[in-house]
């Protein structure tokens, strides 16, 4: 019981790592001039970057760094978890002069989440 | 804010968020959308009409592209290696329909020759046109010879896509001076899209190298040149050049020329790039 207590108190929090996010056009009235495809899996980062960092966490050097030295200095943040990896997609849509485009947008999808 | 691309919802959370004085929140909003706009390469925001057409060639080649593309599908195996290499290099596809308020039909002699101006000018200067084909829908003619009959010399027609570089100056002739782009033979009993490489004008059009006056399309029958107009007429119909030599006007907006272009603009991967990555 205390702890369960203490757990929420300080509840676990998960280390980062890349969500499911499913961006549904329709939803910001995009659908109105994106033709195909109606939405997408863009996925999003989030999570603890604890000390000491884990290999899989994919941090730099200096994430590392800075996470030791939040350790010993909590004013310091530790380090963010952010994309390290991101991919494009095609959209298919109407342009202010109703003229049709497929174009390759890069740097739409999180493929991999990591500690900076 | 209604004609932007953020939300009416999310503008108004974030005003009454209190973060910022109104002014500020207003001009935060703005510049977040003037990055919005820009990331799609948008003016403003797009506000199509209902009644827009989207070619179907455009979604097929999305589906081509697309990581849950079919590829093994008839249709996209149908659109050919033209299509596909070009893709290759472009990261920008785009298409065009003619201003048919521009267009000038001639028949003569057995020939039918069609006048196209198509309106580049939403292009923007940084996209480079790597390659363009010129689409035109061909139905096949009733009573034309089977594609094994020994009669099959007497179902072709050529198909000749000129680039129009100028009329004449001090000259009593109104033919415009043209140069060719791509010919082909084609046989009356297939239905079927034919594809003319037009990269060459539509890179200079699009480089500022050049004038566009557009492109000419010229029908002729090789051995049918002596032949009654009528009959000559009725050939030419089926090709679709012009929607006074179509028929059935609700397929006309799937069935008329259609000019695509394919472009980089120096930003990031192909379209064909992701697909093979995915």
């Amino acid at each position: 019981q205390a702890l369960r207590k203490q757990r929420r108190k300080h509840p676990h929090k998960a280390s980062c790592k890349r969500h499911t996010l499913y961006v549904d056009f329709s939803d910001v009235q995009w659908n109105e001039w994106i033709v195909a495809p109606a939405g997408y899996h863009a996925y999003y980062c989030q999570g603890e970057c604890p000390f000491p960092l884990p290999d899989h966490l994919n941090a730099t050097n200096h994430a590392i760094v800075q996470t030791l030295v939040n350790s010993v200095n909590p004013s310091i943040p530790r380090a963010c978890c952010v994309p390290t990896e991101l991919s494009a997609i095609s959209l298919l849509y109407l342009d202010e002069y109703e003229k049709v485009i497929l174009k390759n947008y890069q740097d739409m999808v999180v493929e991999g989440c990591g500690c900076r | 804010g209604a004609a932007g691309l953020i939300p009416e919802v999310g503008r108004r959370k974030f005003s009454e968020s209190g973060k910022q004085s109104p002014e500020r929140s207003e001009s935060f909003l703005n510049e977040f959308e003037l990055r919005l706009l820009k990331m799609f390469g948008l003016g403003r925001r797009p506000t199509p009409s209902k009644n827009a057409v989207v070619p179907q060639y455009m979604v097929d080649l999305y589906h081509m592209h697309s990581a849950n593309g079919d590829h093994s599908t008839k249709r996209t195996k149908s659109m050919g290696k033209h299509a596909e290499r070009a893709a290759s290099k472009a990261n920008t596809i785009r298409s065009f329909h003619h201003e048919e308020s521009m267009e000038a039909l001639a028949s003569l002699k057995g020939k039918t020759t069609q006048q196209f101006y198509f309106n580049l000018t939403s292009i923007p200067k940084e996209e480079l046109i790597t390659s363009a084909e010129l689409r035109i829908y061909r139905d096949q003619v009733i009573g034309a010879a089977p594609p094994n009959s020994s009669a099959l010399a007497g179902g072709l027609h050529r198909i000749n896509i000129y680039e129009i570089f100028g009329v004449p100056v001090g000259s009593n002739s109104t033919e415009p001076l043209v140069r060719l782009l791509d010919t082909r033979l084609v046989q009356d009993s297939l239905s079927r899209w034919e594809s003319f490489d037009v990269s060459p004008a539509v890179s200079q059009w699009t480089s500022g190298q050049g004038p566009n006056h557009g492109f000419m399309v010229e029908v002729l029958h090789p051995e049918h040149e002596e032949m009654d107009s009528e009959h000559s007429q009725r050939r030419n119909k089926h090709v679709r050049v012009s929607r006074s030599l179509h028929q059935d006007q609700d397929s006309w907006p799937q069935a008329r020329p259609l000019l695509v272009t394919y472009g980089h603009d120096g930003h990031g991967d192909s379209v064909l790039h992701t697909r093979q990555k995915r």
